[in-house]
């Protein structure tokens, strides 16, 4: 139990935060639209 | 540790608009009927690594018809992409590429086109008309019409229709068809009598064409048309000539 919950300190720690005004970046795919969608 | 594999690319990289603008070169060099088609969007790709310098490509691509005929000699850029109120027709292909120290090939495609929904048309242009099939008597009748015409008042070589490209009939307020067909020269002059007789021109001298015709039926009987000739094209292994299938 102790190294669950030292784990989950640390997994707590671990967690990066984020910047404010963090934009995730745009999914790779499907790309831009060119002209007009149908 | 085991090289970490590239990261995916997207959609809109620079190697994803490549491998895209290298497939729609290759579908349209490749295609013998209808209308040259430009990417509208990238909708996937997957890359395989297969040794060094050596990559297999699968892309699944958007594309819209443009109103240039697969005939026409205008560099795609050139070629309008045809308007949703024209009644657009939209292409989706996948492909399988192979990019070999930095040489993109086609291994294989697979492409299906289709028009826009009626529905969706209209309701975004009540009033415009929606493309009709080809064999509709009133197309059929309106090409043979104009064709005609259009050899009746020319001089030089009399035309004979390729395929007809493209069709609509409005209604209302007036009833008119809209015609849009492709046409070949062939080896007689527009004043010979004995039409029937005339072949459609070989290979090395073929000179290819594009018509478009209004036909007003009510309230009045119109006719207009206005075909233009490309000229000479050289073939080239990729060029489609229609020479040898005439519909």
């Amino acid at each position: 139990s102790v190294a669950r919950r030292a784990v989950a300190e640390v997994a707590q720690h671990d967690k990066v935060p984020r910047p404010v005004g963090f934009v995730p970046p745009p999914p790779p795919c499907p790309g831009k639209i060119r002209h007009f969608k149908i | 540790v085991p090289a970490a594999s590239p990261a995916p690319l997207s959609c809109d990289d620079p190697e994803s608009e490549a491998a895209a603008e290298a497939a729609v070169n290759y579908i349209n060099g490749h295609s013998h009927h209808g209308y040259k088609f430009t990417l509208n969007r990238i909708e996937n790709i997957r890359v395989l690594p297969q040794g060094p310098s050596n990559e297999v490509i699968f892309l699944e691509l958007d594309l819209l018809e443009t109103i240039c005929h697969i005939l026409s000699p205008t560099p795609l850029a050139n070629c309008t992409v045809r308007s949703f109120t024209d009644h657009a027709v939209e292409g989706e292909c996948d492909l399988k590429l192979q990019k070999v120290n930095g040489k993109l090939s086609v291994l294989a495609s697979k492409c299906h086109s289709k028009a826009d929904s009626s529905e969706d048309l209209l309701q975004r242009c009540p009033d415009c008309p929606p493309l009709a099939i080809f064999n509709d008597t009133e197309v059929q009748k309106a090409v043979t019409e104009a064709l005609s015409d259009y050899n009746s008042k020319n001089a030089g070589a009399y035309l004979k229709l390729l395929e007809i490209g493209r069709a609509k009939i409005q209604y209302h307020p007036a009833h008119i068809v809209f015609v849009e067909f492709a046409v070949a020269a062939t080896n007689c002059s527009t004043a010979e009598a004995n039409v029937e007789a005339c072949q459609l021109l070989p290979d090395d001298q073929s000179n290819f064409g594009f018509c478009t015709a209004t036909k007003v039926i009510r309230p009045s009987q119109e006719l207009q048309v206005n075909c233009q000739l490309y000229g000479h094209q050289v073939p080239t292994p990729d060029t489609s000539f229609l020479s040898r299938e005439t519909s």
